[in-house]
């Protein structure tokens, strides 16, 4: 089951930092 | 408690100040337990949670007490929805997007960054139709209140005391905005924001040092798509 945790704390993160949207344009 | 302890709880119609215990519990809960506990408790749960939190946003006046219970929802399905799980179940209610979307509320700040956090979130998932759904509870959202969708997140933006709703509703401005494959839509969606509010405070958010990375992402995907254009 670990690794179907904390889905959305690494969505948060990856919004915070700005990398969910360096990945999202290529 | 079990998770049907829980469910057995909020089925009981307890006291506003029960119930702000049982939901802090409850947090709790559904943070430290095995995804199956989650689970066994979502089968029931989540429609009780959403139910709860219907009823206190279509309270006419409410109390402080009501305010705080409101926040400790949106905390539990923040909780309950950090696994595939839960994540699933939350997007199949449609509920679940609309009850959010009303319960964003620029007067309650804290509670405001988390929602505005959870929608952004929601955005990046690749679930389709997804965008769609999010623009559609915001509409209908501010219908209720007589407001343009995204005036609330502008008004969030504006607050110079809460730097995390600032950072949260530029988040969400950039989720909403990056997410069409079409080159109209993006550009549609970036205007009705400028044209809401946000060109008018953009010179005023480059003072604030927390913002930076989401107005270097802002201004950059403006660029690309008017080099697109």
């Amino acid at each position: 089951e670990g690794d179907e945790t904390g889905v959305m704390d690494s969505l948060m993160e990856a919004l915070q930092s700005g990398a969910a949207f360096r990945d999202r344009r290529k | 408690l079990s998770s049907q302890e829980y469910v057995h709880e909020l089925r009981s119609g307890i006291t506003e100040e029960k119930l702000l215990n049982c939901l802090e519990s409850l947090r709790v809960s559904l943070t430290s337990n095995p995804v199956s506990w989650v689970n066994n408790f979502g089968h029931e749960g989540l429609g009780l949670l959403l139910d709860a939190l219907e009823k206190l946003l279509d309270k006419k006046q409410q109390e402080n007490i009501d305010k705080r219970n409101q926040h400790k929802l949106i905390q539990c399905l923040k909780a309950f929805m950090n696994n595939k799980y839960g994540l699933q179940r939350i997007l199949g209610d449609e509920r679940s997007l609309l009850l959010l979307a009303r319960a964003i509320d620029p007067k309650q700040t804290n509670m405001m960054t988390e929602i505005v956090k959870i929608l952004s979130a929601f955005c990046i998932i690749g679930e389709e139709n997804i965008l769609d759904k999010i623009l559609a509870a915001m509409t209908i959202a501010a219908e209720r209140n007589n407001k343009e969708r995204f005036a609330p997140i502008v008004e969030g933006l504006e607050n110079h005391e809460a730097q995390q709703l600032q950072v949260a509703c530029m988040q969400l401005i950039n989720a909403l905005v990056t997410s069409p494959d079409d080159l109209d839509f993006r550009i549609h969606l970036r205007n009705e924001f400028l044209r809401c509010g946000l060109k008018k405070i953009l010179p005023e958010l480059k003072e604030t040092e927390e913002l930076d990375i989401q107005l270097k992402v802002f201004n950059e995907n403006k660029e690309e798509d008017s080099i697109e254009l």
